[in-house]
């Protein structure tokens, strides 16, 4: 079963 | 003070319907090069990133730099008292915290503005890692709209996997599996007809309908439309603003729970 990931995970805060 | 004229507020109405539907506000930062606005969804899955270029402006000026917070809704709703062909002009003082919004017709007979309140949103800015991607597919952005619109009635996801013979979309859910392949166009009349596919590596990933068909609404706005993608990061959608700039649209794939 897959999962929906959150766009945070890959993006780092400026 | 900040001012920004553009010929045709059919423009800055297809920008907004874009991204109204993902956006509930957002955070227009202007300079002198332009115009940016970033922010995630309400639930943190996707971005979009919104560029468009001060040169792309019939007039532009930014003497400091300002960030101007607004209700996208309120946005839409003053866009739709704009006739296609008017044009268009936002004018905001420094430190303003209101925004003008112009729009003129061709004839200049009919002059209306709107004030629109500002608002001071606490966004949080995310720093995009510059990616080499694997796949990078053009293709028309009709066709990739149609493609979202026929699987979301599949599956909440679709799964695309990209090789040097095509791209494939699958949706697999209990009325069965559906397929949809497409290869690189040979030699196309129009540009804007043709599928081209750069590969370094094949690359397979699952993605929400749901988003994908929500980033389908700025089909309008450009009639290709440009996915990259790599494995375990996000796939990019972007839409090109011809001589503004782009929309991009990234999505977190799903991943293996």
């Amino acid at each position: 079963k897959k999962i929906q990931g959150s766009i945070r995970n890959y993006f780092t805060a400026k | 003070m900040f001012e920004a004229r553009l010929g045709q507020a059919t423009i800055l109405k297809k920008i907004l319907d874009a991204i109204k539907d993902l956006l509930t506000e957002g955070t227009f930062d202007c300079s002198d090069s332009g115009i940016q606005l970033q922010a995630m969804d309400n639930s943190h899955v996707s971005l979009v990133s919104l560029t468009l270029r001060s040169d792309g402006f019939d007039k532009f000026r930014c003497d400091r730099n300002i960030s101007m917070g607004m209700n996208l809704g309120s946005m839409a709703k003053i866009l739709k008292c704009a006739n296609n062909e008017d044009n268009v002009t936002m004018k905001a003082q420094d430190n303003a915290d209101t925004v003008t919004i112009m729009f003129e017709s061709a004839n200049q007979e009919k002059v209306s503005d709107y004030e629109m309140k500002l608002m001071n949103l606490d966004q949080e800015h995310l720093g995009i890692p510059e990616t080499e991607y694997s796949c990078v597919v053009r293709m028309p952005s009709m066709e990739f709209a149609r493609i979202c619109r026929d699987l979301a009635q599949f599956s909440e996801s679709v799964v695309i996997c990209c090789t040097k013979e095509g791209v494939k979309f699958t949706a697999s859910g209990d009325v069965g599996t559906a397929n949809i392949k497409l290869a690189q166009t040979g030699s196309v009349d129009k540009e804007e007809e043709s599928v081209s596919i750069d590969m370094q590596e094949p690359v397979t990933l699952t993605f929400a309908c749901r988003y994908l068909n929500a980033f389908t609404k700025a089909t309008p706005l450009s009639t290709q439309v440009q996915l990259s993608m790599c494995a375990d990061v996000p796939l990019v959608v972007e839409y090109a603003i011809k001589d503004l700039g782009y929309i991009r649209y990234y999505l977190a794939p799903k991943i293996e729970d």
